[in-house]
């Protein structure tokens, strides 16, 4: 799982 | 970054744009549910405040501001600037339904119980619910306005080729967020019936109307 500053994603 | 994001990028900053010159136009929020852009402007604030934490790129960074300075300024022009034109009667649909037990699931369904993690689980969940008051008014008047079956058209299209995009980064960089993927199978499933109509109506077209 991806942390929260990983989201790239808009 | 891959063709089906950036294009889902970019219908999505194409439906927001669509819907703010509709307003600004026009001089008319008629057929427009001021509840829905309420709650897009609360996804988006919750989902950006990373803006304040974290830098990714310039393309991520000014696309964010870019989504909530929309977001904003649509809320504004409904409530405040055309607030005159805008149909409350029929936009009636109960937003705490929504925000409630979204904020409950957010909480008990995450990735990591922290702060920033939980809004954006809260978020993500909230997206994926907050058309619903905007299709409600919509089968309430029975009819929508030919650019505003295009705005919503964009709309569903984007998280629908936010699907294929995860689709591909799980194959190409085994890259799978699971609480995004499925709030983006429900989003865009609730535009089905919608699809339908904006396929088989206004792409022939004729205007978008509900059987009464």
């Amino acid at each position: 799982m991806l942390s929260v500053a990983y989201k790239d994603e808009l | 970054m891959n063709v089906f994001r950036l294009t889902g990028d970019l219908s999505h900053l194409a439906a927001i744009i669509i819907l703010l010159l509709k307003i600004w136009k026009s001089r008319s929020c008629a057929g427009i549910s001021g509840k829905s852009q309420i709650l897009f402007a609360i996804v988006f604030t919750t989902r950006y405040l990373d803006l304040l934490t974290s830098f990714i790129s310039i393309y991520n960074t000014s696309m964010k501001v870019i989504y909530i300075g929309c977001a904003y300024a649509t809320v504004y022009l409904i409530y405040m600037k055309f607030r005159a034109t805008y149909d409350g009667n029929h936009d009636s649909f109960r937003v705490e339904f929504l925000v409630v037990p979204v904020g409950g699931l957010a909480v008990l369904v995450n990735h990591d119980f922290s702060f920033l993690e939980i809004l954006w689980t809260f978020s993500i969940y909230l997206e994926s619910v907050a058309i619903l008051p905007q299709l409600f008014m919509i089968s309430k008047t029975g009819e929508a306005e030919t650019i505003t079956t295009h705005y919503l058209f964009c709309l569903g299209l984007y998280r629908a080729l936010y699907l294929l995009n995860w689709i591909w980064r799980f194959y190409f960089e085994s890259f799978f967020d699971m609480i995004a993927i499925v709030a983006g199978v429900v989003q865009t499933v609730l535009y089905c019936d919608f699809f339908y109509l904006y396929i088989t109506k206004v792409l022939k077209g004729k205007k978008l109307s509900l059987p009464a």
